[in-house]
C-alpha cells in the first residue's frame, strides 16, 4: 500500500 | 509519494479559490500524512455530480488509551473555503457506523464547526482536530465482532 494507513476502529461494545 | 503543490493546482483548475484551497490542502497533507487528495465525482442529492476533490485516508483518534485511525472522507466543493467540506466517515467492510449525535447512518458528519463554518477563522486544520476530539469521545465507527467460523464438517 502507498504509504496507506489501515483503517482501525475501537472494538464493538456490545 | 506525496504530491505537489503543482499537481494539486492543476487537480483544482474548477476550484473558484484555487491558491487559498491549495494552500489548505499542502497544510493538511502535510501534518495528517494518511490524508490524501483523491479527484472524483461527487454525488449530490438532487441526483446531479461534479468532479471534486476530497481528502481522503484516516486521522488518528484517542479513544480509551488506544490510537485507532477512523477512514474519513472531506469533500471540498469549488466555493471552498467559503463553503464547510461535506465530511464522511468510511467505514470498512469490518467496521460499523455508530450513528449518533455527529454522525447518521450514511456516515455523513455534523458538527457546529461544519455548521458554523467562516473563512478564515474555520480552515479543515481546525476542523480536523475537532473531529479527533469529537470521535475521541465518541467514535464513529465500531469494529463488527467477528463471527466465528462454523465448525468444520466431517465426511464419513
Amino acid at each position: 500500500l502507498n504509504g496507506g494507513t489501515i483503517p482501525t476502529a475501537p472494538p464493538s461494545y456490545t | 509519494m506525496a504530491v505537489s503543490e503543482n499537481q494539486l493546482k492543476k487537480m483544482l483548475t474548477k476550484y473558484k479559490y484555487r491558491d487559498l484551497t491549495v494552500q489548505e490542502t499542502v497544510s493538511v497533507i502535510v501534518q495528517y500524512k494518511d490524508l490524501k487528495p483523491v479527484m472524483d465525482s461527487y454525488v449530490f442529492n438532487d441526483g446531479t455530480s461534479r468532479e471534486l476533490m476530497s481528502l481522503t485516508g484516516t486521522i488518528p483518534v484517542s479513544y480509551k488509551g488506544n490510537t485507532y485511525n477512523i477512514p474519513i472522507c472531506l469533500w471540498l466543493l469549488d466555493t471552498y473555503p467559503f463553503n464547510p467540506p461535506i465530511c464522511f466517515v468510511k467505514p470498512t467492510s469490518t467496521m460499523t457506523i455508530k450513528t449518533g449525535k455527529h454522525v447518521d447512518a450514511n456516515g455523513k458528519i455534523y458538527l457546529p464547526y461544519l455548521h458554523e463554518w467562516k473563512h478564515p477563522l474555520s480552515d479543515l486544520i481546525g476542523l480536523i482536530q475537532v473531529m479527533i476530539v469529537v470521535f475521541g469521545e465518541e467514535p464513529p465507527v465500531f469494529s463488527r465482532p467477528t463471527i466465528s467460523a462454523p465448525y468444520p464438517s466431517y465426511q464419513a
